[in-house]
């Protein structure tokens, strides 16, 4: 989890 | 008490019969989300059309390529020329809920 937590959040893409 | 069912995924076909695909995503290789998933299904596009896709949906393949280890653009990039080639006039979403 912690690992998880440290990642960046993603961007949002409109398709 | 009986363990928790696994969301099993399954196939939706988006037949594109709109201007746009319609959809949002969030998510790829290397961020906290880490396959697609479905954050918007604007009004009027193909996806809000077919009825069967839905917010929090997480994409696993279109038209059978796997977006497992996928940075957000390179899945973003399948999907939108998914939609824009001429060869289909469907996608093929294998998708699964939010387990």
């Amino acid at each position: 989890r912690e690992k998880r937590l440290t990642l960046p959040p993603s961007e949002i893409t409109l398709l | 008490s009986s363990p928790a069912p696994v969301p099993t995924p399954n196939v939706v076909r988006v037949v594109k019969n709109a201007n746009t695909l319609g959809i949002a995503i969030e998510g790829g290789a290397n961020t906290r989300q880490p396959l697609p998933r479905i954050v918007t299904i604007q009004k009027g596009g193909s996806a809000h059309n077919c009825g069967q896709l839905k917010v929090g949906q997480i994409i696993l393949e279109v038209n059978g390529i796997s977006l497992r280890g996928r940075e957000h653009k390179d899945a973003a990039k399948i999907i939108a020329e998914a939609f824009k080639t001429k060869e289909k006039d469907h996608i093929d979403f294998l998708v699964v809920d939010p387990g």
